[in-house]
């Protein structure tokens, strides 16, 4: 799966990949100053295609904010949600709405889910359909969050760590291997990346095509970019 | 966070009391209002900022602050003059420039003044702009940013169409689900009432926090009914304006030759929307058009030698030809325009294009000349001169770097247009959009005559062409103002005969249809008629002879300073309440010209800190609030 950290303040964007063995479970989000916790797991193709190339994407996510009293766990097929020990269960094949005290979630009919929890983030997770027959690929999920204002400062994860912004200087643009794809050189974290002037897509408005981002890649599954390795994001399960 | 936590501070302190916009629309020309009452609770004097956003295309006409029960009125001056006034206030240091660009459609006006303690201060800023009729509708277009919850908050419009509406569409770029039924919209065959007023709980983020949803653009489309023959014409207090766009005409065939910029500089990202917008655009030709290719850079690449007809075969081929555009070289843009010119003659003369159908080149590029001729006058004079008006010329600038100036004025000359192309990622969007507007000729070289005796200061009344979805408008005086009617005339070449029409124009009595209201039409179409004619005079002042440009400029200063309009000729000036240090700073709001605003968008600050430009387009904007996102590739 593809990362993007869209920096408006800044007008640019940054991008990344992870990829890990089909199974893993990444933290995507930890705060526990205000209770909330994301984690996904990935999953891969059916088999392997004639590339080689493993393909993963996120399939599971679970949320959790413990102050609230809150899960969800949304998958491909399904969104169950869990509120003081109540269940409710919604279907990616039907549009519908749940309302609670702590917790408002939207699900548009095989197309994104919106959910509101009180007082703290706001996030869309949108499936992406792929044709049942298809070779190799299978349904998958893409998280976004829109409105993280109210997490602490300590909020962390592969995701949270960069909900309170980032400094970063991009110097030394220089002609990469692609001529549409300049290099240069950033400085971030105290480190200093090659990184690839690139596109990657967010897929709200157009859930079929994406748009395109234009932002500054980081090779290496985001190294330097993120705190410590991708694999320090790895937890054992989804709650 | 430092700065954070004292706007907060200070936020916290000036509480706004009310925020209203009121805009109404009258025969498409809008009166927008916006007054904002703002609250210094602290026990010293407080900088208090009124900050609003209007369309590029409006004029400010009033600006005015009360300030302790003392009314702060603008005065709109000469440039020249009113910067002798503000030269004080730079050297010392301040603030005196207050009109910025903001995006691509908009301009931002800011103020600040020193408010007492425990004192209130009312801003009130006026602007008027005629709507666009662009691919059949006309468009409002009202910023909200209030950045703080609003006791009062208010958008009211009120639209009088008499031609009658055939549809109107409110909508909001900050519309959750729960605003959504706020939005009261009243339609009636000619007027309509669109309103929007959320409680402060209904415009907070989340309960008990302090941030407000109500941060965005407020849009409303509306369309009127189209009338047969000669069009709509009105005649109010002594002038009239006349609105030509019948429906049901049937489309005139185009010939047209995509002239490509494909030097280095498009490299990347602006080459690949170009050959998407190209695909786009070419699979949308009409089967009765004819084009052709033509790539630049320092070379000139012709797809084929001469035009082809937009047949299936045809188009699914130049599809193939166009994704293989690729980047390379310098910038010949003299000598690939005058091979689509003569390209166009040289099938003309051979009979190989249709009798009745316009002739267009449709010029695509991001720089400045630097091969072949690069002087950009010599350039405009060959490509006059080649053209000799029989065909118009439509330029498109992509990105910052482009002069803008050089191609509005080539496009001018050649019954054309220029538009700037924003690098985005919908640039490919842009570029369609506009291929769209002029995609679709229904009339070429149309003529509006009116009887010589009955009126005068006409705008212009000739035009090369009418394209499907927009809207040719006339306004003028009557030089009798008891005159009850006039016969008006419309002559142009259609798809298959000349069209001619002759109507009867007659007054149109405001009392009868409007009963209630008429008192808010006051001199509404003279304001039009004002405004259209110094928006045709500054176009003017920037073709023609020395003469022509200065009679223009001069003439187009004249009726501004009549009409209190702040245009880039203009500026407004407010004297603001003695400073501290006993001195009056005086606050200007000018009009930016197309230049200026590409200009500030070259000096914005960037996410690098060198390198070549043009490979850091903006990224896709949704909201102001960033967002994370992880997804599948």
């Amino acid at each position: 799966p593809h990362f993007i950290i869209e920096l408006p303040g800044r007008n640019d964007s940054l991008c990344f990949n992870i990829n890990n063995a089909p199974g893993t479970i990444f933290n995507l989000v930890r705060d526990p100053e205000a209770g909330v916790f994301v984690n996904g797991q990935i999953i891969g193709d059916k088999k392997i295609p004639p590339d080689g190339k493993i393909n993963t994407y996120f399939w599971r996510f679970g949320i959790v904010h413990q102050t609230l009293g809150v899960s969800l766990l949304v998958t491909t097929q399904y969104i169950s949600v869990s509120q003081d020990g109540k269940d409710a269960k919604l279907l990616w094949t039907d549009t519908g709405s749940l309302k609670g005290p702590n917790v408002d979630v939207v699900v548009t009919k095989d197309g994104s889910l919106t959910v509101t929890l009180k007082d703290s983030v706001k996030f869309v997770i949108l499936l992406h359909k792929v044709w049942k027959k298809h070779p190799y690929h299978r349904d998958y999920l893409g998280f976004y969050t829109l409105d993280t204002h109210l997490l602490s400062p300590s909020v962390h994860g592969l995701l949270g760590q960069f909900y309170h912004g980032i400094e970063y200087e991009v110097t030394d643009l220089r002609p990469g291997e692609s001529p549409e794809k300049p290099d240069a050189t950033m400085f971030a974290k105290g480190h200093q990346l090659n990184v690839t002037r690139g596109w990657q897509r967010d897929f709200r408005r157009d859930v079929k095509n994406g748009d395109n981002v234009p932002c500054w890649f980081i090779h290496n599954n985001g190294s330097g970019l993120i705190d410590g390795a991708a694999a320090d994001y790895v937890v054992s399960s989804l709650f | 966070t430092k700065v954070l936590q004292k706007r907060s501070t200070n936020e916290a302190m000036v509480e706004v009391l009310s925020v209203t916009v009121d805009c109404t629309v009258t025969n498409r020309f809008a009166h927008t209002v916006m007054t904002s009452v703002a609250l210094n609770k602290a026990n010293t004097s407080k900088e208090i900022f009124f900050d609003v956003e209007l369309p590029k295309s409006a004029f400010i006409t009033n600006f005015s602050m009360e300030i302790e029960g003392k009314v702060y009125v603008g005065n709109v001056k000469e440039k020249e003059k009113a910067k002798k006034q503000y030269e004080k206030a730079v050297s010392s240091g301040q603030t005196a420039g207050l009109v910025k660009a903001s995006g691509r459609k908009m301009e931002k006006f800011s103020v600040s003044v020193n408010i007492a303690a425990e004192s209130n201060v009312t801003f009130i800023l006026t602007y008027e702009e005629l709507l666009q009729r662009k691919l059949g509708q006309y468009e409002i277009l009202i910023r909200v940013k209030p950045k703080s919850l609003v006791e009062q908050f208010q958008i009211s419009t009120n639209i009088y169409e008499p031609q009658g509406l055939s549809h109107v569409d409110a909508h909001a770029t900050f519309l959750s689900n729960e605003l959504l039924p706020l939005v009261e919209k009243t339609v009636l065959e000619k007027k309509a009432h669109i309103s929007f007023s959320p409680t402060v709980e209904q415009q907070r983020k989340c309960p008990g926090c302090d941030g407000t949803l109500i941060d965005g653009d407020f849009i409303i489309k509306y369309d009127v009914n189209r009338q047969e023959s000669v069009g709509d014409i009105q005649i109010v207090n002594g002038y009239f304006v006349h609105f030509f766009a019948p429906p049901d005409l049937p489309r005139v065939p185009k010939n047209v030759v995509f002239v490509i910029d494909r030097s280095g500089s498009m490299s990347g990202t602006k080459m690949a929307q170009t050959r998407d917008a190209l695909v786009a655009i070419l699979e949308d030709l009409h089967e009765d058009d004819h084009f052709a290719l033509i790539q630049f850079d320092s070379a000139i690449l012709s797809w084929k030698e001469s035009l082809t007809k937009a047949t299936k075969e045809n188009v699914a081929e130049a599809k193939n030809y166009a994704r293989s555009i690729r980047d390379n070289g310098a910038t010949d843009i003299n000598q690939a325009v005058l091979d689509g010119v003569e390209m166009l003659k040289r099938d003309r003369q051979a009979n190989r294009l249709p009798e009745r159908s316009v002739d267009m080149i449709i010029l695509l590029t991001d720089g400045m000349p630097n091969s072949g001729v690069s002087d950009i006058r010599k350039i405009q004079e060959n490509v006059r001169s080649a053209v000799g008006g029989n065909m118009s010329l439509f330029c498109l600038g992509f990105g910052n770097d482009v002069d803008y100036n050089f191609l509005d004025v080539m496009s001018k000359e050649n019954k054309g247009l220029a538009r700037r192309i924003f690098e985005a990622s919908d640039a490919t969007l842009q570029l369609q959009d506009f291929y769209e507007e002029v995609a679709s000729p229904l009339l070429l070289e149309v003529d509006l005559v009116y009887p010589d005796n009955a009126v005068d200061y006409v705008t212009t009344s000739h035009f090369p062409q009418l394209f499907n979805g927009s809207e040719i408008v006339v306004a003028g005086r009557l030089t009798d103002n008891d005159l009850d009617n006039f016969l008006v005339e419309v002559l142009g070449q259609g798809f298959e005969d000349n069209y001619k029409v002759q109507g009867q124009a007659s007054v149109f009595d405001w009392n009868v249809m409007y009963p209630d209201e008429t008192y808010i039409f006051g001199d509404f179409t003279e304001r039009l008629w004002a405004y259209l004619t110094i928006q045709q005079l500054l176009e003017k002042s920037k073709t023609g002879t020395a003469d022509e440009k200065a009679n223009a400029t001069a003439k187009a200063l004249e009726m501004s300073l009549q009409y209190s309009f702040v245009t880039p000729l203009t500026s407004m000036v407010v004297t603001k309440p003695e400073t501290e240090d006993g001195t009056d700073s005086p606050l200007i709001a000018d009009k930016l010209t197309e230049e200026q605003r590409q200009q500030a968008e070259r000096l914005r600050p960037m996410a690098y800190s060198r390198g070549a430009s043009h490979f850091i387009p903006a990224p896709v904007q949704y909201a102001p609030s960033p967002v994370y996102l992880v997804d599948g590739d």
